[in-house]
């Protein structure tokens, strides 16, 4: 579960850093 | 006798600013603004209409996807995780969505 979150925020963070 | 009031009925107009003029790029039938190819938008909206919360299994999406390759999944999957739409779940195989709508 753990890992599946970090995962998430990890993808969420190279979203965001793209759409910058 | 013909009636004037009534418009034909052929008309569609459903304009969409803005929208439209990004989607011809050669022979690929649609392109929408996020960049990628249809292949990976095929992918993506896989995994996006995957209900469970673990997320859409890479077998499913082979399973879907018959035309592509396991190679050229894994690649679409690649760069989508790359890119930060997916993000892998319970394991490996395992993708979800993060682009929210």
């Amino acid at each position: 579960l753990v890992r599946i979150q970090k995962n998430k925020a990890a993808a969420l963070l190279r979203l965001a850093a793209r759409n910058v | 006798t013909k009636s004037a009031s009534q418009p034909p009925a052929g008309t569609a107009s459903f304009s969409n600013p803005g929208m439209n003029e990004v989607g011809n790029f050669g022979g690929n039938s649609f392109m929408p603004a996020n960049g990628l190819t249809a292949a990976q938008n095929q992918v993506l909206n896989l995994i996006k209409a995957c209900p469970r919360p673990e997320g859409l299994n890479f077998h499913d999406l082979k399973n879907q996807l018959h035309h592509m390759t396991v190679a050229s999944i894994k690649q679409a999957v690649d760069f989508l995780s790359n890119e930060g739409h997916i993000y892998s779940t319970v394991d490996d195989d395992h993708f979800k969505s993060t682009d929210a709508e």
